[in-house]
């Protein structure tokens, strides 16, 4: 589904140059379940934006089923962004303007699907993630926690393939974060969804087929982790 | 130190009430190294608004020092908001146009402390949460990890007497965020701080006197940790 190959993030400030990625070298099949955990600062963000096709390496080649992400045309990434992947940010990035199950929707605003087909879908989401009743909150009248819920449940609103996960359950307690990580698991083994979570927390290696080492912008170690 | 008698914080959204905190009683002493636990939406960053006197109670009597904060002229307020109180938020609130350093600078402005003696304090707490070579990066320009220790740096510029810290550690590594709790506890130890300290991490109960379980807007149980 994805390779990185010889892939270098050089961040440039003024002068000064910090290389978030140095030389990654890695590969996500399709209908896997891969964690990549590392401290912070490690590059895991970073990595997400190249893996989700919005950012470009600075050196080496991104490429998803085999085609060079730097190469494809801006429709074609567009597609890819908007329908094959879902996103779930480290900082949320809720629309402040847009209530809870306008936010939900708003994938399947940009897919023109149908407004009350889109209704019912955010609906059973945000039922999902426990917040079916705060449907008309603001952002600013959410915990962080239930911001973190509605960024999740935006995340599967056009059911997308595959699942890009920044620090999914950071602001969860614990009983919420094992709920979304088993309904995660769940899509993954029930519809083969390919699911890529990036985080700090072991936790979330639960479930994981393989687990991806990072530190300090390079890989440290690929961990396969043997399961029935 | 502070005194919340039967504190009710409700919310209004057009015809909608919604009762964030029902009926809190809760003191908190000098020196106390206090945690508020409970699930996501329980209302923790709701109390901590009021702790930290930046809102003021729907019902009940929040009080500081034995005065009501509902009766507090602005500028008593505003010296226990940057003398007395040291801030660490749950989404950190870094002024975006600011760097690294002037970020943690910015409460020691606001004293009008001496520029050279507020660089070396700023740039001993960024030692401290090892972000020494991050000075000049734009919260743009620093992963959520890093811009949570800016925030838990910040908050420690004025040398406040309490901390009053929101999910300090939820976007760092265990290790990071051990290091940061032991910090911490140190500064409660040594220094007599009050740590005042909202999660729904219990591992962060670890150097607690004790731990507030908080549950639904009430309290549900006050638990005593005996310690040597
Ligand atoms: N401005 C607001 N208007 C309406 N409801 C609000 C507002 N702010 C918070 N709430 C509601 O109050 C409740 C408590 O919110 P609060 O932010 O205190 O929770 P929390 O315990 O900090 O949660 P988390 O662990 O997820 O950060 C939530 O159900 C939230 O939806
Ligand atoms: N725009 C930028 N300019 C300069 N440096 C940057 C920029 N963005 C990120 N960095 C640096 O790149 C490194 C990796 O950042 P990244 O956000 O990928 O880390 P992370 O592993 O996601 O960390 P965390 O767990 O704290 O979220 C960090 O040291 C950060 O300071
Ligand atoms: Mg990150
Ligand atoms: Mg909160």
């Amino acid at each position: 589904l994805m390779r990185l190959t010889d892939v270098w993030k050089i961040y440039k400030m003024g002068e000064v140059e910090f290389a978030a990625l140095k030389g990654i070298d890695l590969e996500i099949m399709h209908g896997e379940f891969v964690v990549i955990l590392g401290p912070s600062g490690s590059g895991k963000s970073t990595m997400m934006n190249l893996l989700g096709c919005l950012d470009l390496p600075s050196k080496g080649v991104v490429e998803l089923n085999n085609k060079d992400i730097a190469k494809m045309k801006e429709s074609e990434l567009a597609q890819i962004r908007g329908q094959l992947i879902g996103f779930i940010f480290q900082t949320f990035n809720l629309l402040p303007t847009l209530n809870t199950i306008e936010n939900v929707m708003l994938p399947l605003e940009f897919q023109e699907a149908d407004p009350d087909e889109s209704w019912k879908r955010a609906e059973e989401l945000l039922d999902v993630v426990s917040l079916g009743n705060k449907k008309y909150n603001l952002p600013s009248q959410l915990s962080g926690g239930q911001r973190q819920r509605v960024a999740i449940a935006r995340s599967l609103a056009v059911d997308p393939k595959v699942i890009l996960a920044d620090e999914p359950t950071g602001n969860l307690d614990s009983e919420t974060g094992n709920y979304i990580l088993e309904f995660l698991d769940d899509l993954h083994r029930r519809e083969g969804k390919t699911i890529i979570m990036i985080t700090h927390d072991p936790e979330l290696t639960k479930y994981a087929d393989r687990v991806v080492h990072i530190k300090d912008g390079m890989v440290d170690n690929i961990e396969i982790i043997k399961r029935e």
